[in-house]
């Protein structure tokens, strides 16, 4: 099985 | 007052047409140096961002920045209605609450304007840092829509696996599994034919394969798509607008449950 991340992961809001 | 020219309007219908599947609305920033659009899909795993430089533009003019919330599927059925040759100006009026889109033939005999109300749109801006990808591949974008296309047949996932002499697409699924391997061009007539593969260490992702076939949408815009990676970080998919500006989409990888 393979989860799908966030891109909120990886990236921050500006 | 901002107003934009485009003396080929295809270019613009393209660009939204490659957008219109992964985000239904977004919000258009208009500053002096072009227009620039950040915008994620609903699920929030993938990120598009969009560069057109005011100096693509025959004419352009933007007398104080702005933000516009545009719905991208009543701006596509608007520009269906534009001809395949068509000029397109893109324009919004000082205090006005809708964008006007004038389309005029190339012979100049018919000319045609639509508005469309603007929207108030919550938006969220993610800052993407410059990264250096372990691997950039350079890869017909024809041939990379065709691949995505024919491994979402075999199951949701695609996992990219990309060495110094070549780039692997492999999927598997209920039905059974399947790769398609590419090699490094050595000699071609033709540079968009072309598959070059720029290496600092050997990557392997994978990722949602329908995702990878909503970015492909763009495919039109570009002969050449480069798909950037790195082990762990988002994958950026690139399609350049003409010598005007680029789309590219991000995509989180898939991880080991």
């Amino acid at each position: 099985n393979q989860f799908q991340l966030e891109l909120q992961t990886y990236y921050t809001h500006t | 007052m901002f107003e934009a020219r485009l003396a080929q309007g295809s270019i613009f219908a393209k660009v939204i047409e490659g957008l219109r599947e992964l985000v239904t609305e977004a919000t258009w920033e208009c500053s002096g140096n072009g227009i620039t659009l950040q915008a994620m899909d609903s699920s929030h795993v993938a990120l598009v961002s969009l560069v057109l430089r005011s100096d693509g533009f025959e004419t352009y003019r933007c007398d104080r920045n702005m933000s516009l919330g545009i719905s991208l599927t009543s701006m596509s059925k608007v520009l269906k209605m534009m001809g395949k040759d068509d000029t397109l100006t893109i324009r919004v009026n000082d205090d006005s609450d809708a964008i006007v889109l004038s389309m005029e033939s190339q012979n100049q005999e018919e000319f045609a304007e639509y508005e469309l109300r603007l929207m108030d749109l919550d938006s969220e801006h993610l800052g993407i840092p410059d990264t250096d990808y372990s691997c950039v591949v350079k890869m017909p974008s024809t041939k990379f829509s065709r691949i995505c296309r024919d491994m979402a047949i075999l199951g949701d996932s695609v996992t990219i696996c990309s060495t110094k002499d070549g780039v692997k697409f492999g999927a598997k699924g209920d039905v059974g599994q399947g790769s398609i391997r590419l090699n490094q061009s050595t000699n071609v007539d033709k540079e968009e034919d072309a598959v070059s593969i720029e290496l600092r260490e050997a990557v392997a992702l994978t990722f949602a394969v329908r995702y990878l076939n909503m970015f492909c949408k763009a495919a039109p815009l570009s002969n050449q798509v480069n798909l950037s990676m790195s082990e762990d970080t988002p994958l950026m998919c690139e399609f350049k607008v003409g010598d005007m500006g680029h789309i590219r989409f991000y995509l989180a990888p898939k991880i080991e449950d």
